[in-house]
Order: C-alpha cells, then sequence, then structure tokens
C-alpha cells in the first residue's frame, strides 16, 4: 500500500459518503444519474466475487463490503426512497450500449478465460465509462449542484491516483496490469472536462453550469 | 510477475 493508493481508496469512499449524505440531507437524487449508480453496483458485484473465496486484508475485506453495501443502497434510495425526486427525464442514457460492449470486450481481452477473471475484466472495462450517463446528465441540464461537483471531483480523483499508484507499483514492485491501467487512463481522460470547470469555476465558489 | 492475480486492489 502505498500513498497514492491510499488516498486514492480514501477519494473513493469520500466520493461515496458525499453522494450519500446529499441524497439522504437533502431527501433528493436531483442531479445524479440513476443508471451511473446501477452501473456502479454492477461493477463491485462483479469485481467483488473474490470476497467470498479469497482473504487478501481485513483492509481490502471493510472496503469491499462498504463499496458494495453503500452503492446498493444508493441504488434502493434513488429507485425507491426517494424515487419521486429522481430525475429520470434527464436520464436517458441507454446503459445497455456501455454493458454489452465492455462484457464482450472482457470475453475477448483477459488475462484468463476463466468467469471469475472475465468478470472482473468486465467491471474494470465497465467502472472506465460508468460516469457517462451521469457527465450525459449533467450536459442535458446544463448544471450541477456543488455538492455532486464535490462528488464527481471526488469519484473522478480516485482513479487519477490509482494512475500515481500503477506507476509506482511498476517502478517499486516491479508489478503491473496492463487491463486496470489502460481502463483506468480512459476512466481518468473522461473527467478531465468536468476537472477544468470543477477548478475554474465551483472552486472560485460559482456552480457549475455549462456555456449554453 | 505472479501476483497479477491477486487482486490486492479495489
Amino acid at each position: 500500500m502505498n500513498i497514492f493508493r491510499l488516498l486514492g481508496d480514501l477519494s473513493h469512499l469520500l466520493a461515496i459518503i458525499i453522494l450519500l449524505l446529499k441524497i439522504w440531507k437533502t431527501r433528493s437524487c436531483a442531479g445524479i444519474s440513476g443508471k451511473s449508480q446501477i452501473l456502479f453496483a454492477i461493477v463491485y458485484t462483479t469485481r467483488y466475487l473474490d470476497l467470498v473465496n479469497t482473504y487478501i486484508s481485513a483492509y481490502n475485506t471493510f472496503m469491499k463490503i462498504i463499496f458494495l453495501s453503500a452503492s446498493y443502497t444508493t441504488v434502493y434510495l434513488m429507485y425507491m426512497k426517494f424515487k419521486a425526486t429522481y430525475d429520470h427525464n434527464h436520464d436517458t442514457f441507454r446503459i445497455e450500449f456501455l454493458v454489452l460492449p465492455t462484457f464482450v470486450l472482457a470475453l475477448l481481452i483477459n488475462h484468463e478465460p476463466s468467469v471469475v477473471e472475465v468478470l472482473w475484466t468486465f467491471s474494470i472495462y465497465l467502472e472506465s465509462l460508468a460516469i457517462l450517463p451521469q457527465l450525459f446528465l449533467v450536459s442535458k441540464t446544463g448544471e450541477a449542484e456543488s455538492i455532486t461537483s464535490h462528488y464527481l471531483f471526488a469519484l473522478g480523483s480516485y482513479r487519477g491516483l490509482y494512475l500515481l499508484n500503477w506507476v509506482y507499483r511498476y517502478y517499486a514492485e516491479d508489478h503491473y496490469d496492463l487491463i486496470a491501467i489502460v481502463a483506468g487512463l480512459v476512466q481518468t481522460v473522461l473527467y478531465c472536462d468536468f476537472f477544468y470547470l470543477y477548478i475554474t469555476k465551483v472552486l472560485k465558489g460559482k456552480k457549475l453550469q455549462l456555456p449554453a | 510477475i505472479d501476483d497479477v492475480n491477486l487482486k490486492d486492489e479495489l
């Protein structure tokens, strides 16, 4: 565990907590894409299958359980408890356009043709694109609440920090995983436009508003 | 590299 990896995980954890608190405190999930949240639930479920048969560390198990339960809780809050506040008119991204191609890609390009390995690879590919419905929603409405921007910033930073962690691990441990690295790069690049707006607008106290 | 398949990351 290096500092980049730890900061990445904490950033990821912070993003999830921000989102849950926002929904809980405001009793509303307006501006949040339920489609992205469903994709994240699929990502964690298919990635953390090893939770039942592989023990890595207490930290690893703990974080996996937190990510899984927080993600299912978010989906529950959005589609059940606070359903009335869900922006379904704007959340129109077709998730099958992400799920099916990433699944086919995982079948074709993986480390090992086993069920668990293909599902892990699928989760990595899908995660890299899972934020697209959320970014699509923001671009459709043309704005995002500050709290939603903080959520997106923390969530985007997490994979960026993982990239630094992978550079570190390559040199320090001779460890690298090309599938994770390429997908992580794609994932981080998708946030670049948002990072720019976040730094130039939200951090200066302005609302994140896209040019008309 | 033998630990490629040890998924110690999240």
